[in-house]
């Protein structure tokens, strides 16, 4: 399952 | 977080805070395009709504209040403070090219169609266009002061070192940004001309970066 981004880059 | 990532993030920070102080102490914003500029604070503004909403941590959170109150400071100084020496003639990019496609894109191309996705995935696709404006008007103007082109140095090594912590996390923990990492790369794409008159010119001690 794609994985989703944490978004914990700036 | 690894060293490509820190040290990307710190380059990121040098940038801005070089380009900052150049037009603080200098008073003036000459050969700065302000439209770069407004699109950088646009692309702060709709990639940190999280600030708000998730917390992942102290660095994190801090850097994004820097970030997002640089871009913000150097729009005013850029627009308001010293207006008089913005040459709004040389920047002349026209952001709408820019805007209209990377937003029906985010529209398009995005992982889940919620307002918040939809904004990230903006400010992903606008960061790597959103230098143009900066190096349209180098092209008109003919040339760069060079603590400019330092600052367009730091730019280009932050996304430079973003494709390497991509290449890291992939190795290390399987992550892979399909919007992030193709996004990263066409931008880091734009810099490579500017890299290369970078290090031909201007640190062969010519101060100024000259166009051919």
């Amino acid at each position: 399952e794609r994985h989703i981004n944490p978004k914990d880059e700036l | 977080m690894n060293i490509f990532r820190l040290s990307g993030d710190v380059c990121h920070l040098v940038a801005i805070i070089i380009l900052f102080l150049k037009i603080w102490r200098s008073k003036s914003c000459a050969g700065i395009s302000g439209k770069s500029q407004l699109l950088f604070a646009l692309v702060f503004t709709t990639r940190y709504l999280d600030l708000f909403t998730a917390f992942i941590s102290i660095y994190n959170t801090v850097m994004k209040v820097v970030f997002l109150v640089l871009a913000y400071a150097t729009v005013s100084l850029i627009y308001f403070r010293f207006r008089k020496s913005y040459d709004s003639e040389s920047d002349s990019f026209r952001v709408e090219f820019l805007l209209v496609p990377v937003a029906g894109l985010s529209f398009l191309e995005n992982y889940s169609f919620t307002p918040l996705e939809i904004l990230w995935t903006f400010s992903i696709y606008l960061e790597s266009v959103a230098i143009l404006p900066q190096l349209f008007m180098i092209t008109k103007t003919g040339e760069a002061e060079s603590i400019t082109t330092h600052y367009l140095f730091f730019l280009g090594l932050y996304r430079t070192l973003y494709l390497a912590n991509w290449v890291w996390r992939y190795h290390e923990e399987g992550f892979f940004d399909q919007i992030a990492v193709v996004s990263g790369v066409v931008q880091t794409i734009f810099y490579c001309d500017f890299f290369y008159l970078y290090f031909t010119r201007v640190l062969r001690g010519s101060g100024k970066m000259t166009l051919p």
